[in-house]
């Protein structure tokens, strides 16, 4: 399984559709403070399933979509897809794109249905298939920044534990 | 599962062991499962000795100790079982220069079987990417993707600067 | 002293809302107390609104502009009350080089009636320094302090390493 | 009130007499990770009355003290002098060293007896001539890393506070 491309539109401060691409074996992501690095991050963790506000550091699952700028209205919807190539299988790249129902509750974003949703180029990827994404960072949503190594054990014992429910 | 478990666990405590002595240039390091009894319920112990110290608790490290020891726990459980891609957002902060070179080098064993994006502002991590992608707010507020050479960088993270001076 | 702290605390939010839009070249930002009713045992809330973006609550931010609230904050505090000397130890570390300028302009506002001291990786903060001390461990785990000139860290930092290459 | 230099003898790596004179205003302090830097910081802190083991980074008080190295056994006693000017009052510069009294539980250092202790060059300076020192780091004792701006702000609230008892 290899990562192809990456394409965000309406994401946190990603407004206009804006495309990486991931052939190389290690890709650098540079820029000054704020200007959105870990916001692409933060969209590769969402489109793999990651659905938890803080660990996307926001309050609530709405905040991932573009809220506005200077001179810019915010949108109604966030939309993430990846392209990920089963080179084992020798299929066609697969794309996926989380459904993302939003909750009616959403305040700001009322209008914001369902986000993104459908499976491009072939056949939508479950769940299951969608692999297994270490992430590691110092500005992580929870307060501690898990750069901080006491809360890197804290999720060692997660990922030893989660690796033994899984292969059980 | 629980003699799974212990298995995994002592898979990751080796890989732990080695991947600890190639970052810090020997000392030596390991963990313990504080519990024995209920190993899935139990929490886990790390203690380190950089080369020349006394063995001692991680609490004693200093900051870039902490990142690299951090990081040598981060790829022994990697290497237990590795993800297809790994996603790391300025794991590099604290580091010297001479860590930041020790972190590429262990970091290069792990690259090619599994692909990393790496978040960073040293530019020795910058020099040892195949591909750098830029980041900018030209529209302040909106974020776009330039791509971006190496002898770029530092005029690419000056700019845009709206500083009235 | 309920009114007391009342002053004091529009002090500091005065003091925080100047000094951010000079950090930030921009945008702005305020301080308030959750609770109005007993304000000696009430929380703080801080809103940011970095140039260009939308006002939003701190956990939004970015790490380094973060890190430049903090700052925000620290110096607006010490404005209030300054204490006659001032340590900081790596507070510059998840700034890029355009913020690392601003700080040390914010920080030159408030050195010479107080002392600073300062532990830094970051070359611009050395080189903004009246004295610099190298610590280093030429025996393994014990420091001593040796005097370094700007132009001698770089040979400094790498020193002494004990790399097995 | 100037700070005018600081002694540290014993204190955690500073196995041997070190001297820092702080004439200037503004002082750094660099060098490779691991050296020593954040220990003169928790000197200073020790010096001026930090007395939580957490803050300085330890589990115990007697954490402080150099606890042995490569070919050096540990020490019985770590001292850290300071001396200040207080410019005000045109006095001679005032030497302070903390009473330690190390908790007689103290487990590997049970022959740990008081440490430093006297005042140097004229009357001992009472802690309520200590001046207030604001330290802040990234590297500080508490898990979160008191760069992290919430806790910045609870800190704020405590000093906000103190300030104001202070002066009541
Ligand atoms: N829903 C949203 N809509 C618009 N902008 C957003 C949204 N969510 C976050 N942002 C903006 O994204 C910015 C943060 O971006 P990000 O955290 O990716 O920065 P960074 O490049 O990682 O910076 P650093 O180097 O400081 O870590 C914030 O300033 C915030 O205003
Ligand atoms: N009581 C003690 N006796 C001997 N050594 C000690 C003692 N307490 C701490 N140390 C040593 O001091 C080292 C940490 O020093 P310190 O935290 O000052 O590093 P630093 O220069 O701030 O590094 P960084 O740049 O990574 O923050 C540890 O490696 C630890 O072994
Ligand atoms: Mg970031
Ligand atoms: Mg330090």
């Amino acid at each position: 399984m290899r990562l192809k491309r990456l394409e965000v539109r309406g994401f946190k401060s990603f407004a206009d559709r804006t495309e990486f691409d991931f052939n190389a074996d290690l890709t650098g992501i540079v820029g000054p403070n704020g200007c959105g690095k870990s916001n692409v991050v933060d969209a590769l963790k969402w489109v793999l399933g990651d659905r938890s506000a803080k660990s996307l550091r926001g309050a609530e699952m709405t905040d991932v979509i573009f809220k506005g700028a200077e001179g810019r209205e915010g949108l109604h919807q966030a939309e993430v897809t990846i392209v990920l190539e089963n080179d084992q299988l020798g299929e066609d790249p697969v794309a996926f794109t989380p459904e993302r129902e939003h909750p009616v509750d959403a305040p700001e974003r009322a209008d914001g249905e369902s986000v993104g949703g459908e499976a491009l180029d072939g056949e939508g990827v479950t769940d299951s298939e969608v692999p297994d994404v270490l992430v590691a960072g110092v500005q992580d949503g929870d307060e501690t920044g898990s750069g901080d190594v006491s809360d890197v054990v804290r999720r060692t014992r997660h990922a030893l534990v989660a690796n033994c429910t899984e292969l059980r | 599962s629980r003699s799974l478990f212990a298995q995994t666990f002592e898979q990751a405590r080796e890989n732990f062991r080695s991947i600890f002595r190639k970052l810090f240039q020997g000392g030596r390091a390991d963990m313990y499962l504080t519990e024995t009894e209920n190993a899935l319920e139990s929490g886990i112990e790390i203690v380190a000795k950089p080369p020349g110290k006394e063995l001692q608790s991680i609490a004693l490290l200093s900051g870039g100790e902490r990142s690299l020891t951090a990081l040598a726990i981060l790829f022994a459980v990697f290497k237990v079982k590795p993800s297809p891609f790994c996603i790391l957002d300025e794991v590099d902060a604290a580091l010297d220069e001479t860590n930041v070179e020790r972190f590429l080098r262990v970091l290069q064993d792990f690259v090619g079987p599994s692909q990393f994006c790496i978040v960073t502002h040293h530019k020795r991590t910058m020099a040892a990417c195949d591909v750098l992608y830029g980041i900018t707010m030209q529209r302040r507020g909106i974020s776009s993707r330039i791509s971006v050479a190496l002898d770029e960088v530092d005029e690419f993270s000056e700019a845009p600067r709206f500083d009235k001076a």
